[in-house]
Formats: structure tokens, sequence, C-alpha cells
């Protein structure tokens, strides 16, 4: 996956998603990634039968952000038993809305030519963070004054010894946008904004205390909903 | 280089959250 600065938004590596036990032998792990603006689901399909699979399809339910895929699932061979086949599926942010619960929750369905199959798996929030989330700095001060208190989220991040600098670029690798920088007092309050794929902005302040490896985020968005999960991708992106 | 006052938001916008 990538990681560093220049190679894009943080993608975790693939986890299994749907045991072979539990579909007729069809393993599927996967992994969510951003890659050139692009949001892709990436595929690694193991046949672990005795015959062989095709007639490969997905389809996905109605979801949160509109998740949809892009393209049919492209796999150009029959699998044999004991093959693995690698696939990126491009995903569209424009389908069918249905808030989820959790809200990042996708319900997924592939069929074979053996049967039709379900699972469901959680995507990261970040993976939806777009290219131009970084809010005019006026516009900034005006949406941080509007949002009402209680829609200000205080999140603690532990164990991250990084400085602001790299904290920075890996926020921004991953669509996380620093707005401005200040020090007061000897700790910097880093002001930043990212963009959904649906067009909710949500700003942060980020604090770093040199000698704490505790770092404050403060969340303002209009959607208060989706504060805990942005939390979790500057976590992710942060620890990785 | 342009003053739009901004700058000096932000300075009080981030003294005002460390010390309410």
């Amino acid at each position: 996956g990538g990681v560093g600065p220049m190679s894009g938004s943080y993608a975790a590596p693939k986890s299994v998603w749907m045991p072979a036990m539990k579909a007729k032998g069809l393993e599927i792990s996967g992994t969510f990634a951003r890659r050139m603006g692009t949001v892709y689901m990436d595929l690694l399909l193991t046949n672990k039968a005795l015959q062989v699979m095709s007639d490969f399809a997905i389809q996905f339910n109605r979801n949160s952000f509109g998740l949809a895929p892009a393209a049919p699932l492209q796999i150009h061979a029959p699998l044999a038993p004991n093959q693995t086949v690698d696939v990126s599926l491009p995903l569209s942010t424009v389908g069918s809305v249905m808030k989820m619960d959790p809200l990042n929750n996708l319900q997924v369905a592939v069929k074979n030519n053996i049967d039709v199959f379900y699972f469901s798996t959680l995507y990261p929030l970040h993976i939806l963070f777009v290219e131009d989330g970084k809010m005019d700095r006026q516009m900034f001060l005006a949406t941080w004054k509007d949002i009402p208190n209680e829609n200000e989220a205080q999140f603690h991040i532990k164990d991250c010894p990084l400085n602001s600098d790299v904290s920075t670029n890996k926020l921004q690798s991953s669509n996380i946008f620093t707005i401005a920088k200040r020090n007061v007092e000897g700790q910097d309050m880093l002001y930043q904004s990212l963009k959904l794929t649906n067009g909710i902005w949500v700003l942060a302040e980020l604090r770093i205390q040199p000698s704490n490896p505790s770092y404050t985020l403060s969340l303002k968005c209009r959607a208060p909903e989706v504060s805990q999960h942005v939390y979790q991708a500057y976590e992710t992106i942060l620890k990785n | 280089e342009l003053d739009d006052g901004l700058d000096e938001a932000f300075s009080r916008l981030a003294e005002s959250r460390t010390n309410p």
C-alpha cells in the first residue's frame, strides 16, 4: 500500500472479507485505496474449491456515500482450483445512497458459476477525502465560527511521536490539508480541512505539544456523525 | 505581501482556543 508522501493515500494490507468455507470455496480478501482521485476496491480472489470458477460479478447494496462499482468485475479467464487472481475494481461515488449503521458499512454480493455470496466490510473514510479539499482561509474562519459548539467533537490521538511538519505531510498525502499553523505557548495548532466525495466539509484543529506524544484533535462539521470516522482516519494515516 | 487580516484572524483563533 502507498504510505509515503509521494505515493497517495494510505491503503491497509488486504484482509479476508469472505472465508472460503462460507462461499463454497471462494475466498475473497480485499482493501480500499484512493489512487489519482479514484476509489478502488482491491481484491484477491482464491479458488479453494475442487471445481473451476467462472462468470464472476459483483454488486453493492445501497450505502451511506453512494459507493458503487464503476466497471464490471474483470476476471478474464476461469479460476482453476488453487488459483488466485488480483483485481482492482474502480468505484464511483454517485450510486444510490442509504445511511448505514455503522456509517461506513458496505454490503457486497459476489456471484460466480456456483452461487451468489454475501459479505459486508467497513471502509476507511479517508478513501472519500477529495483532492480539492483545501478550504479557502476566509471561508474556513467563517465556517469555523458558524458551526455551533455542539457540533465540535474532540479526540485524543495517543502515542504519536511525529512532529507537526511530518504530520502535515502525511495528512496531506491523504487529502487532509493544512490551512494555517500557529504556535501558542509552545504548542503547534494546525488548522486543517477536508472534503468528502458527497461535498461534506470537515474542519479540524490539531494540537501538537513537543513534549506530549498525545495529539488533541477537534473536529467541526455540519454532519457530526462523520466525526468519529474522520478521527479514525487521522489515527490510521498518522500511525502508518 | 498583501495583508488581508486573515493571518491575524488565525492567530486570534489559536489564542482563543488555548486561553478561552
